[in-house]
C-alpha cells in the first residue's frame, strides 16, 4: 500500500507493475495508469493514497456498470442457463453452487448433463445433484449433447421447473469443431424456447492469463455470453483479466467462485474486487 | 509477431558494424512487451531482459543477419537455454516399484495426465499402476478407473480413505502384483492451503517418490510463479508437465515456472485423448512464447 509517496515516474511505474502482475494485461494497465495520471494532474492531487483511491474507483467503475443479477424470472418457463468454458475452469462445480443458491431461494431447479464426453463427467454432476437435492437429466456417456439438451428442456417444461442449468464439456476456444458443437447446442435451446438461453455463463479460472480475453471473444461469437463466473478466487491469482474483458467485450462478471463447496459462490462485488486487485 | 516488429525497427540500422546499446534498448522494449503479453511473469521478464542485454551489446553483426535478426537469435537462444536447453527424461530410479507423484492446482489436468503417462510407459514396456489418491472430488476415483480401463492399466483404490495410507498400500499392491511403476493421482489443491500441502508432504514421506511432477495449465498467468515456488519449497519438485498446449495460449507460464524453480519441464499435454502427451522441446516452446 503506497502512503505518502511522491507522485513521480517511479510511483506510476510501480502502479503499472501491480496491475500487470494481477493479470490486467499490459495495454489495459498502461491505459488505466495514464488516465489516472492525467486525472491526478488535472485535479492537482499530490497525495499518493488519494491516487490509489482514484484507481480503485476507476477499476470498480469499469467493472460495475453492469447488472450482476441472473435473468431467471422469465415469462416462459423454464429460465435456461447454459454454462460454457475451457477445460477444468470449474463449470460443473459452479453449476452445483448455482443449483444450491436457487434451491435456497425456493426455486425448482433441473440440471442437464451436457458433458457426454469426459470420463465420469456425468457421475460427477449426479453426485452434486444428489448433494444439493435437485434432479439431473442425463443420457449415457457418448450420447449426443444436443439430444440431452432437447430432452432436458422438455423434461423441465413437463415438470414445471423454474430454472434449467445445462452443463457442457470443457473445450478450448481454438477447436473449431467443438465451438461449432456448442453453437449447435445454443441453437437447439433457442429453437425449443425462443427467448432462451436466458443466461450464457462463461466460466473463467482466475489463474488464467491473457488467453482469457481470447476465450471470452470466441465464446461470445459462438454462443453469446451474458456473464462470467470467475472461479478459484480463493487462490492467490487476482483475476485481473476481467478488466480487459469488460473494456473490450462489454461482458460483466456476475459471480465468483471462492472454494470447492456448494456454498462457495458469491455475487460479484466490483468494489471489493478492485480493493483486492490493488493491494 | 515479435520477429516482424524487430525487423521493422531495425530496417534503418542495416549496414552497421556492431549492435549498440541503443539498438538493444529499443529491441528490449519490444521483447519485454511480447513476453508480458505471452504471460511470462513480470519479474522473470526483468531478469531475462537483463541477461539478453548483457549478451547482445557490442556483438559483431554477423554477415548473414540483420541487427534485428541477430537480436532475435540471441533472445531465442537465451530462452531455449533457460527452458532447459534440451529434452528431459523421467528419472525412474533403481528400486521397484518406481514412484511418480502428480501434484498441482485444481483443474490443471493431473488425472488425465497420469493416465497419459501410464499409457506412454506401457508403450515403453513398463507395467504401471495408477493410484487414486484424490478422495475429495466427486467421482475422481471413477474418472481414474474409467481412464485406466481405456488404456488397460490397473487402478488401485481404497475408496475414500486417508490418501497417505492409500499411497503406502499401493506400493505393497504393486509389489505383489508385479507392477513396476506406481503413479499417484492427487487431489487438486491451493498452494496456500496448509493442511492439504501437509498431506502432500506426508505422502512424499510415506512413499519417497522418484518423480514429483507439478502439473501446470499452459494458460496460467502471472500467478504461475507463486504456485510453482510454493509447491517446490514444500515438496522439492523433480519436474513439470505443462497441459492444454493444444490451445492457442503462448504459454509464458512455462518460462516463469522453469525460471523460479529450475525444474525441467518434461512433458506437454496436447489434447484430451490419452495419447496426447509429448516430450517437451525447449526450442519449440521458445518460438511459441516469442510469437
Ligand atoms: N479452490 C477452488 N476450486 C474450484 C473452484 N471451482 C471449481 N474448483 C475446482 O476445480 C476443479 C475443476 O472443477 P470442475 O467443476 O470439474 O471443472 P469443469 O470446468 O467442469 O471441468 P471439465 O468439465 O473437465 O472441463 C475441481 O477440483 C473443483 O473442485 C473454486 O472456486 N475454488
Ligand atoms: N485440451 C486439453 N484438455 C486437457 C488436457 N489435459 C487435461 N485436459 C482436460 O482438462 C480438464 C481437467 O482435467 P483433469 O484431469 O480432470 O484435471 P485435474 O487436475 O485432475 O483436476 P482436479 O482433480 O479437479 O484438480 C478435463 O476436461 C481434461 O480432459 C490437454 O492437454 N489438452
Ligand atoms: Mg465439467
Ligand atoms: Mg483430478
Amino acid at each position: 500500500v503506497k502512503t505518502n509517496k511522491k507522485l513521480d515516474d517511479d510511483f506510476y511505474e510501480e502502479l503499472e507493475e501491480i496491475l500487470i502482475q494481477a493479470d490486467v494485461g499490459v495495454e489495459t494497465s498502461l491505459e488505466l495508469v495514464e488516465n489516472i495520471r492525467k486525472s491526478a494532474r488535472k485535479n492537482k492531487i499530490t497525495d499518493s493514497e488519494k491516487v490509489m483511491d482514484l484507481i480503485k474507483e476507476e477499476t470498480a467503475r469499469i467493472l460495475g456498470v453492469y447488472d450482476t443479477s441472473l435473468r431467471v424470472e422469465t415469462d416462459e418457463k423454464p429460465a435456461v442457463i447454459l454454462v460454457v468454458g475451457v477445460n477444468g475452469a470449474g463449470k460443473t462445480t459452479s453449476i452445483a453452487k448455482l443449483a444450491y443458491r436457487f434451491k435456497q431461494e425456493n426455486k425448482k431447479v433441473l440440471l442437464a448433463a451436457g458433458d457426454t464426453f469426459r470420463a465420469a463427467a456425468i457421475d460427477q454432476l449426479q453426485i452434486w445433484a444428489d448433494r444439493v437435492g435437485v434432479e439431473l437429466i442425463k443420457h449415457q456417456e457418448g450420447a449426443d449433447p444436443g439430444a440431452v439438451v432437447f430432452d432436458a428442456i422438455n423434461a423441465a417444461k413437463a415438470r414445471k421447473a423454474d430454472i434449467l442449468i445445462i452443463d457442457t464439456a470443457g473445450r478450448l476456444q481454438n477447436k473449431t469443431n467443438l465451438m461449432k458443437e456448442i453453437s449447435k447446442v445454443r441453437n437447439i435451446i433457442e429453437r425449443e424456447i425462443p427467448s432462451a438461453p436466458h443466461e450464457v455463463l462463461l466460466v473463467i479460472d482466475a489463474t488464467t492469463g491473457q488467453n482469457a480475453v481470447s476465450q471470452a471473444k470466441i465464446f461470445k461469437e459462438a454462443t453469446g455470453v451474458t456473464g462470467i463466473i470467475l472461479t478459484k478466487l480463493d487462490g492467490t491469482a487476482k483475476g485481473g483479466i476481467v478488466l480487459s474483458i469488460a473494456k473490450e467485450l462489454n461482458i460483466p462478471v456476475k459471480l465468483v467462485g471462492i472454494g470447492e463447496g456448494m456454498e462457495d459462490l458469491r455475487t460479484f462485488d466490483p468494489v471489493l474486487f478492485a480493493e483486492a486487485l490493488l493491494e | 509477431g515479435l520477429t516482424d516488429r524487430l525487423q521493422d525497427i531495425f530496417r534503418k540500422l542495416r549496414g552497421k558494424g556492431k549492435i549498440t546499446e541503443e539498438d538493444v534498448k529499443v529491441a528490449m522494449r519490444e521483447v519485454r512487451l511480447a513476453l508480458l503479453e505471452a504471460d511470462v511473469n513480470f519479474k522473470v521478464v526483468k531478469d531475462f531482459i537483463n541477461r539478453v542485454k548483457d549478451r547482445a551489446v557490442g556483438q559483431e553483426v554477423l554477415q548473414s543477419l540483420t541487427p534485428g535478426q541477430q537480436i532475435i537469435k540471441i533472445v531465442y537462444d537465451e530462452m531455449t537455454e533457460l527452458m532447459g536447453g534440451k529434452e528431459s527424461k523421467l528419472n525412474l530410479g533403481s528400486k521397484t516399484p518406481s514412484v511418480i507423484m502428480a501434484v498441482g492446482l485444481q483443474g490443471a489436468g493431473k488425472t488425465t495426465t497420469v493416465a497419459k503417462l501410464a499409457k506412454t510407459l506401457v508403450k515403453q514396456g513398463r507395467r504401471p499402476l495408477l493410484v487414486a489418491c484424490d478422495v475429495y472430488r466427486p467421482a475422481a476415483i471413477k474418472q481414474l478407473q474409467v481412464l485406466g480401463e481405456q488404456i488397460g492399466v490397473p487402478v488401485f483404490s481404497m475408496g475414500q480413505n486417508n490418501p497417505v495410507d492409500i499411497a503406502r498400500a499401493s506400493l505393497h499392491h504393486a509389489k505383489s502384483n508385479n507392477r513396476d511403476i506406481v503413479i499417484l493421482d492427487t487431489a487438486g489443491r491451493l498452494h496456500i492451503n496448509e493442511e492439504l500441502m501437509e498431506e502432500l508432504k506426508n505422502i512424499k514421506e510415506a512413499v519417497n517418490p522418484d518423480e514429483i511432477l507439478l502439473v501446470v495449465d499452459a494458460m496460467t498467468g502471472q500467478d504461475a510463479v507463486n504456485v510453482a515456488e510454493a509447491f517446490n519449497n514444500d515438496l522439492g519438485l523433480t519436474g513439470v508437465i505443462l497441459t492444454k498446449l493444444d490451445g492457442d495460449t503462448r504459454g509464458g507460464a512455462a518460462l516463469s515456472v522453469k525460471a523460479v524453480t529450475g525444474c525441467p519441464i518434461k512433458y506437454v499435454g496436447m489434447g484430451e485423448k490419452l495419447d496426447a502427451l509429448e516430450v517437451f522441446h525447449p526450442d519449440r516452446m521458445a518460438s511459441r512464447i516469442l510469437g
